[in-house]
């Protein structure tokens, strides 16, 4: 198990090398094991470097740029083991218009492979979406479901994002 | 092994019964603030055997059964049903004469507990060996939750070996 | 010490009792005391009911809900001592069209007494702002102020809710 | 005491001086993930001095100070100017012939660190005596970073406390 879970690290670690400056249009991370020589106790840290930034460790990162490195970092270990469905409950909330719109262009390229179920707020998330189900509480504590037309999901407590500059 | 539909019934805010059809693609999940998006995923992680109660936001596991509301009596039983489609007879070979394959929970507020493989009741661990032979069963990274990115943001790094684990 | 704590947290109480079904149309919470005999030590537990929900701890209810019962405590605690500023940082974030509408509401009401600093990708939320500054990275790493005016702020990063149904 | 004006230079990614000047009302401040933002949030909470790096997401406090860019070098010095307007004559009486307080943090990659008021070398005491006495200090529920709502609803009870406290 210590081999596979160093051959895995690996894998996982070349895909989020590709995925990151994807996502962010730039730039570069990594992953790195804390301890090397001791595979079944090594943490995983995370360096990354946002484009034109300075490559350091995740915790000055903004808040919306440490979402969407996890984000690369779930997607590249999707990318090496798919499973047939993947669930993400909005993960989109801390980002802002373009970073939305790597996301949302990468989750439609993923979702060739596997079912994605999408939970969001946002505008142009929802239509990336194939289909859209809206849940609401018309009597109070009580969920229903409702089939949404795209065209209509300015009904769903959607937010939309305004172009970024 | 991919989902064809959900059924939920009595889980935390869906007293009614509710069915979602899954399709292939994107399905975006979409409603107001505490109108029961996150409780649908909660279901999926209940039904595909979680059995941590903090982890789905309760106290005790009980906490997942509706409990009234202004308008409705608490109800007795949780139940929720997974739906695989078996079309590519890619499921184990128990199941090959099968095109779909129902996964259910129940929980009683007695504590009782049930599962059951096509309404047949079953152990936990059948259900448990399923999802590990179908690749259905890793929801550490194929499950993002709410609140799990800044989890695994903050997390010390050794907390967050179990993303590799689950993949490995 | 023990006098000052004890009735700076009912004025409190009183206060997030009021502004819970402000900013919740309804429902009502409250403050308790988990051990109301040792006030040096004693912690603060939050009970919330949603309109048409059932009481109980803040820990079942939805992201938005939580999120929506916090700031609720902070404008309470602020009313009571109010500062001479405040500053918000994304805390509309989790928040749908219908909640960011009245906690907006709040704060415009309450900024005429204090003076208001609010980061925000939410459009409404800018929209109700007074003054808006853009912060812009035209040079990458190097952050530049630019100031915004209310119908330029598309070209903010903005991101805006639709009406809720 | 109302602010007036924040001037930042050296601190984080704001390397070329930034003056921002606040107005009464709201002032809403918007831009792109990682332009900036939550940086001149931590630069407020620097200048009234924020003795934990960790809180201002750094590993040691000299990591507020611009550390370099694809184009720039990094920087020697982080300083952060607060300008409180003393109009209506609130602020205590040695302030009392001042119209304007400004209050300087300064710190130096060799570790050196100053305070200063009304450009006058001080003492962090004086600085926060300023504060306490006219109630700008209440940073607990005043200043509401990126995260904080996530750690008070996360918190343990006894955790919380703080809030209340602050006021009282
Ligand atoms: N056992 C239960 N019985 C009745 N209602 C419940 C139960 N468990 C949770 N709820 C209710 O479900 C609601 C939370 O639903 P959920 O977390 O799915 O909301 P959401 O749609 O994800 O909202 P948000 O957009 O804010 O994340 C809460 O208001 C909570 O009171
Ligand atoms: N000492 C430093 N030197 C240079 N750049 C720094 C320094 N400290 C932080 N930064 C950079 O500042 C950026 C973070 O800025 P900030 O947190 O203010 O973003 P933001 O505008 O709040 O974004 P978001 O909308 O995602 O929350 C990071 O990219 C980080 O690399
Ligand atoms: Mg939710
Ligand atoms: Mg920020």
């Amino acid at each position: 198990t210590r081999k596979r879970f160093k051959e895995t690290f690996e894998q996982v670690n070349i895909k989020f090398q590709q995925i990151f400056p994807r996502l962010f249009h730039g730039g570069r991370a990594e992953l790195q094991l804390t301890d090397s020589d001791d595979l079944l106790e090594t943490g995983i840290d995370i360096i990354a470097q946002p484009p034109g930034k300075k490559l350091q460790g995740i915790n000055l990162l903004s808040g919306g740029e440490k979402a969407l490195t996890a984000v690369a970092l779930i997607f590249a270990i999707f990318q090496i083991k798919p499973s047939p469905f993947c669930l993400l409950d909005e993960v989109d909330a801390p980002l802002d218009e373009a970073n939305i719109g790597r996301f949302n262009e990468m989750v439609r390229e993923m979702s060739e492979i596997s079912q994605f179920i999408i939970i969001t707020h946002n505008k142009r998330t929802m239509e990336m979406a194939d289909t859209l189900y809206g849940v609401t509480m018309q009597e109070p504590g009580v969920s229903r479901l409702v089939s949404v037309k795209i065209n209509e999901f300015q009904e769903s407590g959607a937010r939309r994002p305004a172009p970024v500059a | 092994m991919k989902i064809k539909r959900l059924e939920i019934i009595g889980f935390k805010s869906f007293v009614d019964k509710v069915v979602l059809d899954f399709q292939q693609g994107v399905t975006g999940v979409v409603g107001p603030n505490g109108c029961g998006k996150s409780n649908i995923v909660d279901a999926i992680r209940w039904v595909m055997g979680e059995q941590n109660a903090r982890s789905l936001r309760g106290k005790s596991m009980e906490d997942v059964i509706f409990g009234g509301s202004e308008t409705r009596k608490p109800h007795g039983m949780a139940e929720v049903s997974l739906i695989f489609d078996n079309e590519d007879g890619l499921a184990p070979p128990a199941f090959a004469e099968y095109a779909e394959i129902m996964v259910t929970r129940r929980l009683y507020r007695s504590g009782e507990s049930d599962y059951l493989l096509n309404k047949t009741p079953c152990r936990l661990l059948d259900i448990a060996e399923l999802f590990m032979d179908t690749g259905v069963g890793r929801r550490a990274y194929s499950i993002i939750e709410q609140g799990k990115i800044g989890f695994i943001l903050n997390a010390k790094p050794e907390d967050r070996r179990f993303l590799i684990e689950e993949a490995a």
